[in-house]
């Protein structure tokens, strides 16, 4: 009456089961995994920066199973996406969401070429999860024409209110210095604001990225070598959230 | 339950079986059939997300061993490791009153977990654990 992984009995002969079975095994399984149906994602592409990101994460957790919940080391600016060997340490977290940006083609309106918007789509998040820890994550590549010896400031802010003109109301979240020779991923904090969006859906207008030069002037993010467009894939922006369960995950009655 | 009524039966009553005659029926019904059930195990079951048809969804793992726990609790649980004190007590109760008291159930006694990544229908990405999915060792309750 005691069996551990070396005493394991085959019992039966493998087989493939049959559509009624593999409904109904589909349908223990999603309930176990707790979710209503099966999703259906629109696009699958498991080579844009969020899923490698993910995936990332997935081996590393993989790698130590024996840890209760997994543990993620922050980069703040790094060439790979998950370097476990600096930075802050984000702990406790049961769940790890990635989102898209919704924004699609890059606006160039005459009052919009010097910065770019970021929305995410929060909406998605069950109840039961406390976020942790969030971040807009957004690559930077080498730049060396024309701006050797010249360093950039880059400012992330949260759309607070929008209006029907131009004018915005904004609220800066985090500066950065970047210089030319620099490349890697840019890691912005986006706990507070996340945490904000979540209990607030209607405050989630989204996010707005300024580059300026050292005289202040305002910059297309390009110019510093921000990736802010779809293309390359593996280098898109994109926000991750580190969730906690809050209390018991119950499974719905069936 | 013991109420002190040894030694107390009314002449001409049926008289109230005991562990020992418990045991040795059990015994007994062992050397009549001449085999026994195979004893509480841990059983290979993998779910595969691949065989599902999940492929589009679920980035990884493809699937996972999650086991099962299967086979008799049977009389005498003392000599394994893995029993509880209470299911040895309910192998000897059962056998004095089968009709009313099961034996007890082989079922897991340490659980493990696995992460899952998959899309959901917006295409984002989630990565979540998911404890208790994998049986790591049964015993009888």
């Amino acid at each position: 009456n005691f069996s551990t992984d070396n005493e394991v009995r085959s019992s039966f002969i493998q087989r493939r089961l049959r559509s009624q079975e593999r409904r109904e095994m589909q349908r223990e399984i999603l309930s176990i995994l707790g979710l209503p149906q099966r999703p259906r994602p629109q696009v699958h592409t498991k080579h844009t920066a969020a899923p490698m990101f993910m995936m990332d994460l997935y081996n590393t957790i993989s790698e130590h199973p024996e840890i209760p919940r997994f543990s993620y080391y922050r980069p703040v600016y790094h060439s790979s996406l998950v370097t476990p060997q600096d930075n802050r340490f984000l702990d406790d977290a049961d769940t790890v969401m990635s989102f898209a940006n919704l924004i699609e083609h890059e606006q160039d309106l005459p009052h919009r070429q010097h910065r770019r918007e970021f929305r995410f789509d929060l909406s998605g998040i069950p109840d039961e999860e406390v976020i942790t820890g969030a971040e807009f994550r957004i690559y930077k590549q080498f730049t060396r024409e024309h701006f050797d010896n010249q360093t950039f400031r880059v400012s992330l802010y949260q759309v607070l209110q929008e209006s029907t003109n131009s004018d915005l109301e904004l609220l800066l979240l985090e500066q950065r210095e970047l210089w030319p020779a620099e490349e890697g991923w840019l890691a912005f904090d986006l706990t507070a604001t996340s945490n904000l969006w979540l209990d607030n859906p209607e405050d989630n207008l989204g996010l707005h990225l300024v580059l300026e030069d050292s005289r202040g002037q305002r910059r297309k993010p390009q110019l510093a070598g921000l990736v802010t467009s779809k293309r390359p894939q593996e280098k898109q922006p994109f926000m991750v959230a580190f969730f906690r369960a809050n209390g018991v995950r119950f499974r719905s009655v069936r | 339950s013991a109420h002190g009524h040894k030694g107390r039966h009314s002449k001409g009553a049926k008289p109230q079986r005991t562990v020992q005659d418990a045991m040795r029926a059990v015994e007994a019904a062992k050397e009549n059939l001449g085999v026994s059930k195979e004893g509480c195990k841990k059983h290979e079951l993998y779910v595969s997300f691949r065989d599902l048809g999940w492929q589009d969804w679920i980035i990884a793992p493809e699937g996972y061993a999650a086991y099962y726990c299967d086979g008799e609790c049977a009389f005498p649980l003392n000599s394994y490791m893995n029993a509880t004190n209470h299911a040895i007590v309910q192998t000897l109760v059962h056998f004095i009153n089968p009709e009313t008291v099961p034996k007890p159930c082989c079922a897991p006694t340490q659980l493990h977990g696995i992460s899952v990544l998959y899309f959901d229908d917006s295409s984002n990405v989630i990565l979540k654990k998911y404890r208790n999915m994998v049986v790591r060792a049964c015993g009888c309750h």
